[in-house]
């Protein structure tokens, strides 16, 4: 019973913290 | 908010993001700080600026992996941006976020929750609830409150991120098939695996109906041609094997098209073998090796 590929998921960086 | 980043900044960033992919950490960070020091001391403490600058050090930071650094950086600008910008502002919950990422990364998800959480609400009142960035959060908060075992709010935040991509961007934006696979995650996590599979699925017609427009007798999904062929193994007596299914070029469509609908290949396979349902698991794994 092989464990489900699950993709990594990663927490998202918000690159608008410069626009400001 | 009427700030704008000044132009030797932008220089400044953009050189300090050459250094930083060359993995020249040792020019990049004197650079930064050398520049805070500078703008702290003509601009004062509280300014923009130094907010600013102090984001641009952070992401250096980040990228050696150094997240306590990083975070302390960003506590600083988030208090100056506070105190220019106001609370509700969406500088604010950016910075908000980036926090809770890289306590995240540290896997400090408890302190990270409330972060995101406020990030989340400064997002609704200032984009409304609908708004695709208010998703983008809730995707975080979900991620959160799933590497804390929270899984019915992790089910609640992945549905309505769900229903935004959905409503606002439409059933074949990326993001839905990301966030059904999510989710499908999640109930795998507690063993609902019918739940799972029927999310797997959804995301696999979609892809099919994307690529041929419709599903008909000629026109099926992969996992309906995966399932006929498990049928067809139980019904029939395999002598030199079943002829080679062709899926109407099916997994040549999904190659290019995302990455997700691999994902979700493979992780309906490893469904369909859990119920012992080989030729179906393996349809869709070679399916899924073909599309690499």
């Amino acid at each position: 019973d092989r464990p489900p590929a699950n993709k990594q998921q990663q927490l998202e960086w918000d690159d608008s913290t410069l626009s400001y | 908010s009427g700030y704008e980043i000044p132009a030797r900044l932008r220089t400044l960033h953009n050189l300090v993001i050459q250094y930083a992919a060359q993995g020249r950490y040792e020019v990049a960070v004197p650079l930064c700080k050398q520049a805070l020091e500078d703008l702290e001391r003509t601009s004062g403490r509280g300014h923009p600026d130094v907010a600013t600058m102090l984001n641009i050090l952070a992401l250096v930071y980040r990228d050696q992996n150094k997240y306590k650094e990083a975070a302390h950086l960003l506590n600083d600008a988030l208090s100056i941006r506070e105190s220019t910008l106001g609370r509700d502002h969406p500088a604010v919950a950016a910075t908000l976020n980036n926090l809770a990422v890289l306590y995240g990364k540290r896997g400090k998800y408890k302190e990270a929750e409330p972060l995101c959480q406020r990030a989340l609400e400064i997002r609704e009142k200032v984009l409304g609830n609908d708004h695709p960035d208010v998703a983008k959060q809730l995707n975080n908060l979900a991620l959160l409150c799933q590497n804390q075992g929270k899984y019915e709010a992790v089910e609640r935040y992945y549905r309505r991120a769900l229903a935004i991509y959905e409503g606002q961007l439409g059933p074949d934006n990326p993001n839905v098939a990301r966030t059904k696979n999510n989710l499908a995650s999640c109930y795998l996590k507690q063993g609902k695996y019918a739940e799972a599979e029927t999310l797997y699925k959804e995301i696999l017609t979609q892809a099919h109906v994307q690529e041929f427009g419709s599903v008909d007798d000629n026109h099926k999904p992969i996992w309906m041609h995966a399932e006929e062929r498990e049928e067809m193994s139980k019904t029939q007596h395999r002598e030199g094997g079943t002829p080679y299914v062709e899926y109407g070029g099916w997994y040549k469509a999904c190659k290019v098209s995302s990455p997700t609908v691999n994902t979700t290949l493979r992780n309906l396979g490893a469904l369909y073998r859990r119920q012992g349902k080989l030729e179906a698991a393996e349809t869709l794994e070679e399916c899924a090796l073909r599309s690499r």
